[in-house]
């Protein structure tokens, strides 16, 4: 799976994610990467959001709304809101991925439970950051 | 005129330093740089973020490294089914496609999904009656073929992967 959040000079908020699925999988199964909510979810008034893992938790859980609407009804920001959904609500189901988060002011949270994410970001500084491993 | 930011993701898993060589490592880096700095340089050209996050996600789907697009993991039957999706934070619209076969960039047809047509989601056979309309070209389903997913594959079929399954 492959995912993009960008911020414009305009202060607008997109987000989005591809995959190829599942391997080996059947009856038509389809993960949360093109469910609005679970994979993907953007609002200018939080922040955006693009997941990678197994799908069905990031389904039941709504992962993607439930960071947006953390930082939009609890007041979090963006790195308090994904990583304990992640860490928290995620791993509590038994879920593993990740996600990355950019909110409107350009703040970036890429939190995962798993040995790695491939993720990269340029910040509004224009420092551009590529990692893969949790030690990098 | 406010400042202008991206973020990506390749997918998350057993991603072990021990198990990639320096060689496959350079490949990913070089491959998220790439997809960065187009990215990049649409917002900083003041591009839109729904173009910014439409053309850095091709360029992930062209590449045989990533589990999108080119590169995709075997369905159990031997082929790819692909899905997508985008949003458009200002506005709320979002365009999802879901079991596509032939559309080599399916984050290309999610957004035209959400631009040209009332619903947020199509699938299947509905989705590729909707992209020809909206005139996209197809690929052939092998073009999504790489040796690397085959031999996961078959290693899955076997048993040989000694990952869990699990589907929520």
């Amino acid at each position: 799976t492959v995912g993009c959040v960008a911020l414009d000079q305009d202060g607008n908020l997109a987000a989005g994610t591809s995959t190829g699925g599942m391997t080996n999988k059947r009856f038509g199964r389809i993960g949360d990467s093109p469910i609005i909510g679970a994979g993907t979810y953007a609002d200018n008034n939080s922040c955006g959001v693009s997941a990678t893992g197994h799908g069905e938790y990031f389904i039941r859980e709504v992962i993607a709304f439930k960071i947006c609407a953390k930082m939009e009804l609890q007041g979090m920001s963006v790195d308090s809101a994904a990583s304990s959904t992640i860490h928290g609500d995620l791993t509590t189901i038994g879920g593993t991925g990740g996600v990355i988060a950019l909110d409107k002011n350009g703040n970036i949270s890429m939190p995962f439970n798993t040995a790695g994410m491939y993720r990269g970001y340029v910040g509004t500084d224009g420092k551009m950051g590529i990692l893969i491993f949790k030690s990098d | 005129q406010q400042k202008v930011a991206i973020v990506i993701h390749g997918g998350a898993g057993t991603i072990e330093k021990s198990k990639l060589t320096p060689e496959l490592e350079k490949e990913y880096r070089s491959k998220l740089e790439e997809a960065l700095t187009i990215g990049h340089s649409i917002l900083t050209e003041g591009g839109s973020s729904l173009d910014a996050v439409v053309s850095t996600i091709a360029i992930l789907e062209d590449s045989p490294l990533f589990n999108a697009g080119k590169g995709a993991v075997f369905t159990s039957d031997g082929h790819h089914e692909l899905d997508a999706s985008i949003m458009d934070g200002q506005s709320l619209n979002a365009g999802a496609v879901a079991s596509v076969k032939r559309i080599k960039n399916p984050i290309l047809l999610a957004r035209t999904v959400m631009e040209k047509s009332p619903h947020v989601m199509l699938a299947g056979y509905g989705a590729e009656v909707f992209a020809k309309e909206q005139g996209f070209s197809f690929v052939e389903n092998d073009y999504f073929f790489t040796e690397k997913r085959y031999e996961y594959w078959q290693k899955v079929i076997e048993g040989e992967t000694g990952e869990a399954e699990k589907h929520g």
